[in-house]
């Protein structure tokens, strides 16, 4: 799985 | 939240209280590249784009804007309050090298065109070299102080710790982003030589020396 959004990592 | 991630941020967090309180204690920015501090101060603008758009969790918001505040506040310490102690002699890493290349990269390779998505990942390809003006300062004087080597090893741990998050999230989540992956690895690789000169000399009490 690849999330382009939303990015939970800093 | 795994326990590499969150070691990361803490890791990543004492790098950045380090440096603010070596400043601010000193009075001087003697040894900091602010062309460092600037690449910074850009990498958490253009990444951190989407607090106003999405909310995680309190945690993330938190953190994020801790990492924006205390990047100008670093860049406000250097080119301001104590510009006069600032090594700009010595800062001469032409930082355009590494901000235009990696935008091009950023348009080219990302997950989708968007401006927001295409920020995000100038944002980490500039993180993976944005350190590299520092060591450049670093090798040009032959040498760091014991507090900026502490600086720099937190600073460097936060991304080889992520790496050990990525490769559990990989496992353990079926999660993994290519990009953030790729550059993480370069920017751990480009703190091997650091990492190795502070295990075996300050570690051992002595200053960061490099040889003649």
């Amino acid at each position: 799985k690849l999330d382009v959004q939303p990015k939970d990592e800093l | 939240m795994n326990i590499f991630r969150l070691l990361g941020d803490l890791s990543h967090l004492l790098a950045i209280i380090i440096l603010l309180l070596k400043i601010w204690n000193t009075r001087s920015c003697a040894g900091i590249s602010g062309k460092s501090q600037i690449l910074f101060a850009i990498v958490y603008t253009t990444r951190y784009l989407d607090l106003i758009t999405t909310y995680i969790s309190a945690y993330n918001t938190f953190m994020k804007i801790i990492f924006i505040a205390t990047s100008y506040a670093t860049v406000f310490l250097m080119y301001v309050k104590f510009k006069a102690t600032y090594d700009h002699n010595h800062d001469t890493f032409r930082i355009e090298f590494l901000i235009l290349p990696a935008f091009t990269l950023a348009l080219l390779i990302n997950h989708e065109f968007t401006l927001v998505e295409v920020l995000w990942t100038w944002s980490i390809y500039l993180e993976s070299v944005a350190i590299l003006p520092q060591l450049f300062l670093v090798s040009k004087t032959g040498e760091a102080e014991s507090i900026t080597s502490h600086y720099l090893f937190a600073l460097g741990s936060y991304r080889g710790l992520y790496l050990l998050n990525w490769e559990y999230r990989y496992y353990a989540e079926d999660h993994y982003d290519l990009i953030a992956i790729v550059a993480g690895l370069v920017q751990t690789v480009l703190y091997c030589d650091f990492f190795y000169l502070y295990i075996t000399k300050v570690l051992k009490g002595k200053k960061l020396q490099l040889p003649a």
